[in-house]
């Protein structure tokens, strides 16, 4: 069922851009996230996997979407303060 | 701590609750409240007072969704709460997301557990990196049993703060200055004092460490003073009162016990795997609790001292004696049950109530007689 994956597989990406715009101070440039090529997507990735201690890979693991899934602390990890 | 360190310039904070959730009693609020503003009390010298009006430093609320701070909550699950780091306005205040099932137990939410949380984000304190700390940003499953501040939370908060003034709590216990219910601590024994006993000694890296109560002193043998601490302050999960200790230096760990368990120590870190059951070491199920514990170096064994017997275990076989034997066969001129024990210098020491005996394990004697405070500037 290939469309069921595809469609499984965006909504991890949303979550986890969601997740990058929320506690990693990612911002989208308003086009939507082109997952190969979208470089500063997965250094937000990297930072976040870093933070949590999880294997640095920039990629959308499993491991990485059961984190972002969790509850959690609404204040950013990586922030820009003001 | 958040970027150029913001904390609070006083040491007495006012809170208020703005609300309740409909999810627990407004009691179990205000106790969950207290308690977590008390964890960081019982390690630095803040104090808390709870206002019902006006402003107050630290405001709590329980919200959904938007709520006017541009940081809206985002249903069940998720972003649980928000604090905001020192400073004037809504600075300090922390905001509880609505959404979630609030409760006082292990299942849901703990709000006591999320507020001490978010109460470290009220006093200055970022995100932690360590996954064992309460500022690790998330949510995990709340273990009423243990002392929710680890290290790196406590080096953070005295490291904006100091630490607590008050010698005679450990920090597993109130510091509420509104509380007047509250039990008096024991008086803390003077170290010249001769009724001084403890509950255990070891060598520590060069120094010696005495247990007693919630505290321990450390004592370097050269150094003419010694340094009261308390044990919460540097192993957080371990309890007051421990039982037995001894040091095993080839391998920087030091064993602590306590009824039926033991924690194994490096510098101020429990190593993983900790506490175990101290029958995995080959006692018989009878024995609930240790006296006193001491590693003989030159043998390669501990000692476990229980009533008026002694058990050996052999470090490098791994292996306990079947029986225990009386400590009188072994170390003539000791009788009796031993409150703690440590090897300093290839000789022995012995604390039975008030009286201190040193060994030679060569000669098979005691060969002097001490007080208890002979270790310490009296």
């Amino acid at each position: 069922f290939p469309s069921v994956k595809r469609q499984k597989k965006e909504e991890g990406v949303q979550l986890i851009q969601k997740y990058l715009e929320n506690y990693y101070g990612f911002k989208k440039d308003g086009e939507p996230v082109i997952w190969k090529s979208n470089s500063l997507m997965t250094k937000k990735i990297k930072e976040m996997q870093e933070f949590f201690g999880l294997e640095v890979t920039g990629k959308m693991d499993s491991g990485t979407l059961q984190l972002v899934q969790k509850r959690r602390c609404g204040f950013p990890d990586i922030a820009g303060f003001s | 701590t958040f970027a150029g360190e913001p904390k609070w310039a006083k040491q007495v904070l006012t809170y208020r609750i703005l609300n309740y959730t409909p999810d627990l009693r407004p009691t179990d609020v205000n106790a969950a409240i207290k308690k977590a503003l008390n964890v960081w009390s019982s390690v630095t010298p803040l104090k808390f007072i709870k206002k019902d009006s006006g402003d107050a430093d630290i405001m709590i609320s329980f919200v959904a969704r938007g709520h006017n701070d541009f940081i809206p909550f985002d249903g069940p699950g998720g972003s649980i709460a928000h604090a905001y780091a020192p400073g004037k306005d809504f600075g300090g205040d922390a905001h509880f997301d609505e959404d979630e099932t609030w409760t006082k137990s292990t299942e849901g939410t703990n709000l006591f557990y999320v507020a001490a949380h978010e109460f470290g984000h009220s006093l200055g304190l970022f995100h932690s990196k360590d996954p064992n700390a309460l500022m690790y940003p998330v949510y995990r499953k709340f273990d009423p049993s243990v002392f929710p501040l680890h290290q790196d939370d406590i080096n953070g908060i005295q490291h904006l703060y100091g630490p607590s003034s008050n010698t005679h709590n450990n920090g597993r216990e109130t510091t509420e200055i509104k509380d007047t219910t509250e039990a008096k601590e024991p008086e803390l024994p003077n170290t010249c004092s001769p009724d001084l006993t403890f509950d255990a000694v070891t060598s520590f890296r060069g120094e010696i460490m005495f247990f007693k109560d919630k505290h321990f002193w450390r004592k370097h043998p050269a150094v003419g003073t010694a340094e009261l601490n308390l044990i919460a302050s540097f192993w957080p999960r371990l309890p007051p009162g421990v039982d037995a200790a001894h040091e095993i230096p080839k391998e920087d760990e030091t064993v602590i016990y306590k009824g039926n368990e033991f924690w194994i120590v490096r510098g101020d870190a429990i190593l993983p795997g900790y506490p175990q059951k101290i029958y995995t070491l080959g006692f018989s199920k009878d024995v609930t609790k240790i006296d006193a514990a001491l590693y003989n170096g030159n043998e390669g064994k501990i000692y476990y001292f229980i009533g008026d017997k002694f058990w050996s275990y052999d470090k490098r076989s791994q292996t306990m004696d079947r029986k225990p034997v009386f400590v009188r066969d072994a170390f003539p001129g000791i009788n009796g049950k031993i409150d703690a024990a440590f090897q300093h210098e290839n000789l022995f020491y012995f604390f039975l109530g008030r009286k201190q005996f040193e060994f030679d394990p060569d000669k098979k004697r005691v060969t002097r007689l001490l007080k208890t405070n002979f270790w310490f500037p009296c």
